[in-house]
């Protein structure tokens, strides 16, 4: 599960579709 | 290059365009191999990297070419933060942010564009006291050029010719004011954005398609701490 890669780019994505600021702190 | 290459070449002291090529193909190597050799390259490479960044922005007359080198450490720095081990290694090196802030340059709108995505993408993963690290990052930059620390990211949503710069700083401004828990604290950051030039510019992004997203996002956060007030 360590080996996984793309760690950055999902979180990227997130950002720029908004998703990850929906529920932030739920 | 196998990654003990790459550090003997990054200890031996290149520079301009020797370095260039050396950290384009590091970046394409970081890209590409599996983690287990990043994992290895940073043993000692992760250091090199903030090493030789820190010695550019340090440099009083920048030259092209060291925008360029500038330019091309923080795509290998991103490349190496994108798996688990990365990630945790430049979290774990207190230089990383602070490099990572100091680097910020509204003029340099790619390069700015990237650090600012990595920077909200820090911010977002939930590490605990990361939002103050960034926020002493920023301040620490910001205070070498006697700039408020928020004023080089409002700078950067200004740039109308550059719009991937201005969702990037957009992104970052929600990352950051959505970060606290504590409401008090929220108000605060978002306050401090508006009196740093955001508020006479919202009006105007509006115009941008681009932002549309980062806007709602903005304004429903508002919304809400408004009614939790």
């Amino acid at each position: 599960e360590g080996d996984e890669t793309g760690v950055m780019d999902s979180l990227m994505e997130a950002l720029q579709s908004g998703a990850a600021f929906r529920d932030r702190r739920k | 290059l196998s990654s003990q290459e790459y550090v003997h070449e990054l200890r031996s002291g290149i520079s301009e365009d020797k370095l260039l090529n050396c950290l384009e193909s590091l970046r394409v190597s970081l890209t590409s191999n599996p983690v287990s050799w990043v994992n290895n390259f940073g043993h000692e490479g992760l250091g090199l990297l903030l090493d030789v960044l820190e010695r550019l922005l340090d440099k009083k007359q920048q030259e092209n070419i060291d925008k360029k080198n500038q330019h091309k450490l923080i795509q290998c720095l991103k490349a190496f933060m994108n798996n688990k081990y990365g990630l945790q290694r430049i979290l774990g090196d207190e230089r990383s942010l602070l490099l990572l802030a100091r680097a910020i340059d509204p003029k340099q709108t790619n390069m700015m564009t990237e650090i600012v995505k990595i920077l909200s993408a820090v911010c977002i993963i939930g590490e605990e006291n990361i939002l103050d690290k960034i926020l002493a990052a920023m301040t620490i930059a910001a205070e070498r050029n006697n700039k408020e620390r928020f004023a080089p990211i409002v700078e950067g949503l200004e740039n109308h010719e550059a719009q991937q710069l201005q969702v990037a700083c957009m992104q970052l401004i929600n990352a950051l004011v959505t970060s606290p828990d504590d409401l008090d604290f929220r108000i605060h950051l978002r306050n401090e954005f508006l009196r740093c030039g955001l508020k006479k510019i919202l009006p105007e992004l509006k115009e941008t398609e681009e932002l549309d997203i980062q806007l709602k996002v903005f304004n429903e956060n508002k919304e809400e701490d408004s009614i939790e007030l």
